[in-house]
């Protein structure tokens, strides 16, 4: 569907900044195709 | 018993999250509404996704955020369980996707945020970067875009002083010009030019409706097309209020919904011509009706039978195209009550009778816009629609019927006489939490529902 209306699915690295420290993890979201 | 004065639902307590809960029903999908914020996104959205939100168990002076999972949705509702709490849902929590503290993974460190868990779990997981490692790598999060084609899709053409013609409530065979005073998420309120002040300044008369409503077009449309048109009365002077003290500003084609081309080849409509059509005034109603008479463009004006004035102060102006205009039968064919002229009755009435006793001839089925593109609305699904009979309100409502492209709706509380047919597209419907998105104030529900 996200296909359908012009949008895909990447992975993406985000950053988690919690009390403890930063981290990055690896995990999906869509976006433009352009 | 009147609609006119308006509640806020928030000031009256009501919470959809908690109203859909009680009674059970599912709300209409945002995807049902194409014109509504985000409909193409929707597809992106989805039970299962990881989000930022703000942490609302924390003692901490400062906002913070925390991870948590959508675990239901309802319009542009989600129900959010904060990462941690497992298959514990006491801390669940409603928030609106399209309001700005709902977020992406990875806004947080962005944006200097710092996440926090909740206070009643902070110390139930010893490692919380294994745990929400664990949790999150290879999930999927909310559309990075999100708020930006939010802020999109909100922008809109029209702005204070924009001068248009929109049908004249007070005599619906015509429109009259009005100028913008408000826009809300693309809903206008129109100050008829000449609608007049009250002693402290307060509007005597306006209308509200969508900026892609049948209702509101371009100045000049009425001249062009043949409309019937009031003429503004110049010695009502409007001048005191914010909406008129600029120059006024004459909205232009470009600002309005295309609508579908009619191809008038060798028949099209003729006056007399007898055919099925809601009726303008009592929404819930589908009427034997007649062309009573052709403008250009597609457009004609249409009379309900047996009840007309005479005058043609009554007709009602529809688009060719307009799903609100119904070949005969059609009641009859989908089990909709049909509503006679008066001195028929449905036990006797048929429609070859009526056309030979008004010696008249049904409009051909093919001029009829058919097109019955699908939707995703089922009965019982929840929506927020505008009451078109006051159409400054926005009320919790119900699918109680789809036909075809036709959705009948049912005002939550109201009885069914104030039900009211809507085609599909209309964009006068809304998916639940339009309102909050918008800041536009929601009906509630009356009475013990």
């Amino acid at each position: 569907a996200a296909e359908a209306s012009g949008r895909k699915w990447e992975q993406k690295q985000v950053q988690i900044k919690t009390l403890e420290g930063e981290f990055s993890v690896t995990m999906w979201a869509s976006d433009d195709k352009k | 018993e009147s609609r006119a004065f308006g509640q806020d639902a928030t000031l009256a307590g009501f919470e959809w999250g908690s109203y859909l809960e009680k009674s059970g029903f599912l709300a209409a999908p945002v995807s049902c509404f194409r014109h509504a914020p985000l409909c193409a996104q929707w597809d992106d959205i989805y039970v299962g996704l990881k989000v930022e939100v703000l942490n609302t168990h924390t003692a901490l002076p400062s906002k913070v955020y925390w991870i948590a999972t959508v675990v239901q949705l309802t319009g542009y509702k989600a129900l959010l369980r904060y990462e941690g709490f497992e298959d514990d849902d006491r801390f669940d929590l409603w928030c609106n996707i399209g309001t700005a503290d709902v977020h992406p993974i990875g806004w947080c460190a962005v944006n200097s945020k710092l996440l926090v868990p909740p206070q009643e779990i902070h110390h139930h997981i010893k490692d919380w970067k294994s745990y929400l490692m664990e949790r999150l790598v290879g999930a999927h999060t909310l559309p990075v875009d999100l708020h930006v084609k939010m802020a999109d899709s909100l922008r809109c053409t029209f702005r204070q002083g924009v001068r248009v013609e929109v049908v004249d409530r007070s005599q619906v065979c015509r429109t009259r010009l009005a100028v913008v005073d408000t826009v809300i998420g693309g809903r206008l309120r129109l100050l008829y030019e000449d609608g007049g002040l009250g002693p402290s300044g307060e509007v005597l008369s306006d209308f509200w409706c969508h900026t892609q409503s049948p209702l509101v077009h371009p100045v000049g449309w009425s001249e062009r097309v043949g409309h019937s048109i009031k003429e503004t009365d110049v010695n009502v002077n409007m001048g005191s209020h914010p909406a008129f003290r600029k120059v006024p500003q004459n909205s232009v084609p470009d600002q309005f919904k295309k609508l579908r081309t009619v191809y008038l080849g060798n028949t099209f409509f003729e006056e007399g011509m007898k055919l099925e059509a809601v009726d303008p005034l009592n929404l819930g109603n589908i009427c034997v009706a007649s062309v009573r008479k052709l403008l250009l463009d597609g457009y004609i004006m249409v009379g309900i039978d047996g009840v007309e004035i005479g005058d043609g102060s009554d007709w009602f102006c529809y688009h060719a195209s307009s799903h609100a205009i119904l070949p005969v039968g059609y009641c009859e064919s989908n089990d909709i009550p049909l509503t006679l002229p008066p001195g028929y009755d449905h036990t006797t009435f048929t429609w070859a009778k009526y056309l030979e006793e008004t010696g008249t001839l049904a409009a051909p089925r093919r001029l009829f816009n058919t097109d019955y593109v699908g939707h995703g609305f089922t009965p019982g699904m929840k929506l927020e629609a505008v009451d078109l009979m006051e159409p400054r309100l926005v009320c919790v409502a119900t699918v109680r019927r789809c036909v075809g492209r036709l959705l009948l709706l049912h005002f939550d509380g109201w009885e069914p006489e104030f039900d009211q047919w809507v085609d599909c597209q209309s964009p006068e419907i809304y998916p639940v939490g339009w309102c909050e998105i918008t800041g536009y104030q929601l009906q509630p529900p009356i009475g013990p529902e």
